[in-house]
């Protein structure tokens, strides 16, 4: 019942957080109810949605079955949208987790519990921007894979690497089931030869997974987390909180006829 | 003699690699002999100065003891700078050097022989944006840790843990003499207001230690790398080329001073 949609992509600082925190605020808005779960370190998802990271409040514990998932399940100030956090000393999982049995699938066990609940209709995985063991734990835990990606040369070039990611992980039994939910264009600037070259060369590669709705490039966006708001309440009257909008709805419609 | 620097910062997308490729490009411009070792699997760098990735060039073997890092040594299109290119299954070494001995030093006891021919003034290391083996590898062998910061509220949040990972890799015995070489503010539009805020919090808490050069955004710098050329040869009137080589200066300057 619960899709889980990782929001992956080895290049840095392409808009991963900002489209979690954003996408998942706009669908708790049309009522579907959402999870969105922090696993990186930096928990940049976790201060966007307005929370302080604090020592212990992280997948860290449930990843080694310490403790359990749903206890770390907080609500937000958007309706509808719950959090589970992340710290910065999630950045020793990668290590501790390494030594472990069937270290691919930790998170996926420890997401059990909350699946069977069945309480959210979505849930987004924020991964950190590498293909260490967080991000591999939050791939092998996920039903699809969300890619946000920046209208930039280098951006586009680790693009290749993700299409064979998908085959590793099937490859490894990892996760045999593992779709691209789809690819999100962002930081998009219209003015500039570069984005629609860049946004030609993916529609190329990806097809229709690409989605229609782009993410424009938007102060408003960057501005919103030093609020610890979603753009819908920082400005919901900005490109940026437009462009999100359109996005969920975009996204409930593919998944509608999926 | 040769000072060896680490671009580093786990934050995604701050300008690592275009700060390596240039700040070393423009260096190498001032008769500065300079090396760039790339070790970020992305292979960004590698390509922002013209190469394809090719499986089996990259630091992988020396890390493993396999081969040797002086062979690994090419000319680039620059003169006076040279290049350790990366792959793509780089990134299977953070898991093979979890497991080895001494994993640490693993890069450290690589550069060596680079080290004791003196060939190069300045030796950069572009990391990949995580703290994990490959970064603590390229931080332990190095002299000082560069940083780039970006003109973002995440941005800015992630600058907390720079200072916390200097003294946890002194306390490990990792790295005691590890300083901070220095802060560089890039893509800094003086138009927003956010830039203004983050650039008066980043020189209140690191004061001297952030370059009176500040990097602009610029298009042209996200243009060259899909030439394969640093900024100076893919449009030397540029602002960004301008204040590359400002950037070269100061640091020749600090250096000089040091
Ligand atoms: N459409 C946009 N317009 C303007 N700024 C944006 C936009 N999307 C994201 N940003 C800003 O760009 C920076 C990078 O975005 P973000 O942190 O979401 O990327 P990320 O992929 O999660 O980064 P990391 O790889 O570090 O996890 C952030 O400072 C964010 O506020
Ligand atoms: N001053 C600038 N003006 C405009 N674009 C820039 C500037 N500096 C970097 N860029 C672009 O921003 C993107 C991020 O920069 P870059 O890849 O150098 O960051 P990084 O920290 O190395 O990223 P990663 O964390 O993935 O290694 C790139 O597409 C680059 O071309
Ligand atoms: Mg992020
Ligand atoms: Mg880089």
């Amino acid at each position: 019942r619960s899709r889980v949609i990782a929001l992956a992509n080895q290049k840095g600082g392409v808009g991963k957080t900002t489209t979690a925190v954003n996408l998942a605020a706009c669908l708790a808005g049309l009522s579907s109810r959402t999870l969105l779960i922090d696993i990186d370190p930096q928990a940049n998802a976790t201060s966007g949605l307005g929370f302080k990271k604090e020592h212990g409040r992280s997948v860290y514990g449930a990843l080694l079955g310490t403790t359990s998932l749903p206890d770390l399940i907080q609500p937000t100030s958007i309706d509808g949208l719950d959090l589970i956090p992340s710290e910065i000393d999630l950045a020793g999982a990668e290590v501790d987790i390494a030594r472990t049995e069937n270290y691919l699938h930790r998170f996926q066990h420890a997401l059990k519990p909350v699946l069977d609940e069945g309480r959210y209709e979505f849930i987004f995985v924020d991964c950190p921007p590498s293909l260490g063991m967080l991000t591999m734990n939050g791939l092998a835990a996920a039903h699809s894979m969300l890619v946000p990606l920046q209208c930039e040369y280098y951006a586009l070039e680790g693009l290749s690497v993700i299409n064979r990611l998908i085959a590793q992980l099937s490859d490894a039994n990892a996760n045999v089931d593992l779709e691209l939910e789809g690819v999100v264009i962002t930081m998009y600037d219209s003015r500039t030869n570069l984005a629609q070259q860049v946004v030609a060369e993916v529609r190329q590669h990806f097809g229709e997974k690409v989605y229609d709705t782009m993410i424009p490039r938007n102060i408003r966006l960057s501005e919103a987390p030093s609020h610890g708001q979603p753009i819908v309440m920082y400005d919901s009257g900005s490109t940026g909180a437009h462009a999100y909008r359109e996005l969920a709805s975009e996204f409930i419609l593919r998944r509608g006829t999926a």
